[in-house]
């Protein structure tokens, strides 16, 4: 009947001014936590005057602990040789196909090791690496240029002297 | 290899709560019938021999009872039952007259006031095991803390209630007082609303 409440408890007396509240999972409406106010209200004020949020304690109601510690039952199973390995067996499966696929593969290459031949792939590469300019007189950018023709340096006739 | 362990026994009692009869107000006859709510009997059939060690039920912080047992340590009582001092008691002025008193101190035109407690009907107030809720068990909250948490003593602001569990809201009675005739209210009841949390506060729990 009061605005906004979710839950309310049936008229109780007033003389030892307590409630005892029992949490129930409906609360949480599928959701982890939730926050709620607890509020308490006189009989002499009306349920239409009565705001449940003036006089009240903000608290949160949770599904459990966020740390999840293994429970007794859990112990017990653990100490009785009893558990759950699959992560175990999935954390050793992947390295053990690794090593299987590198040993397969290096058996692989050796008994195809004659068969292998790359040169045209390797001499295109080579090739690219070794390109020739070719003749300077037939370059696009030096065609143009007046360059004087190779003459031979001039030579003097050696004197007595040096000989 | 490792032995298995096997789980111990639970201790059961058969002892079960059973109804009791008292008189009240010298003359009516009550039946009483216990109740036992998280592990807190009320209503209980008192003991023959009244017991001054006799355990008690305290609340913690979140609202959830814990068993309070007292010790006598270098001929003190410690952990002992509350004292409520004067927060149940209902406060009476009685004028007196030199004529009613005749005492050898006062003179013949004064008046004298005295202010008297008087306790409150303990009928089915006894009958709670639970430590009860007074101005003085009041917490503080808000960043400053200094809001009062007035009427509640239980449970303690932002405090988490996990599902499945028992927990006790308590208060001060005498905080629901009729504004006009002054009068406690003799029934209450305790609502719980949603509230939407901000972002700033939502997941900061252990931060």
């Amino acid at each position: 009947d009061v605005k906004g409440a979710f839950f309310s408890y049936d008229w109780i007396k007033n003389v030892d001014g307590l409630q005892a509240v029992e949490v129930k999972e409906d609360w949480l409406q599928g959701e982890f936590e939730r926050s709620i106010v607890v509020s308490v209200q006189p009989r002499y004020i009306p349920e239409d005057e009565f705001d449940p949020l003036q006089n009240g304690v903000v608290l949160h109601i949770t599904k459990g602990s966020r740390v999840f510690k293994p429970t007794k039952e859990q112990l017990a199973l653990d100490e009785a040789g009893i558990t759950n390995g699959q992560w175990y067996y999935v954390a050793l499966s992947i390295p053990t196909v690794v090593v299987i696929f590198f040993v397969f593969m290096y058996f692989f290459l050796y008994a195809n090791g004659n068969n292998r031949d790359f040169t045209d792939v390797t001499r295109n590469a080579l090739n690219k690496k070794r390109r020739v300019l070719g003749k300077f007189s037939e370059m696009k950018r030096f065609k143009n240029m007046k360059n004087h023709k190779y003459t031979e340096l001039p030579s003097y006739k050696k004197t007595s002297k040096q000989n | 290899a490792r032995q298995g362990i096997r789980p111990k026994e639970k201790m059961t009692t058969s002892e079960e709560v059973q109804n009791w009869k008292r008189t009240i107000y010298k003359s009516i006859v009550e039946i009483v019938t216990p109740t036992v709510i998280a592990g807190v009997t009320f209503s209980a059939k008192p003991e023959e021999t009244p017991n001054p060690l006799k355990p008690w039920v305290s609340l913690g912080h979140d609202g959830k009872a814990k068993t309070i047992k007292p010790k006598i340590d270098k001929g003190q009582t410690k952990k002992g039952t509350p004292d409520y001092s004067t927060y149940f008691k209902t406060a009476s002025a009685h004028t007196y007259s030199y004529d009613e008193l005749k005492a050898h101190n006062m003179d013949p035109n004064e008046v004298f006031e005295e202010v008297e407690f008087i306790d409150e009907d303990d009928t089915y107030v006894s009958l709670n095991p639970i430590i009860r809720c007074t101005p003085h068990n009041y917490f503080f909250k808000g960043f400053a803390k200094d809001i009062s948490s007035e009427p509640f003593c239980t449970p303690y602001h932002t405090s988490r209630w996990k599902v499945g569990e028992t927990y006790f809201v308590t208060w001060y009675t005498r905080f629901f007082e009729h504004e006009h005739s002054g009068e406690v209210a003799d029934e209450v009841r305790v609502h719980l609303s949603y509230v939407k949390e901000s972002y700033a506060d939502k997941g900061n729990y252990k931060r």
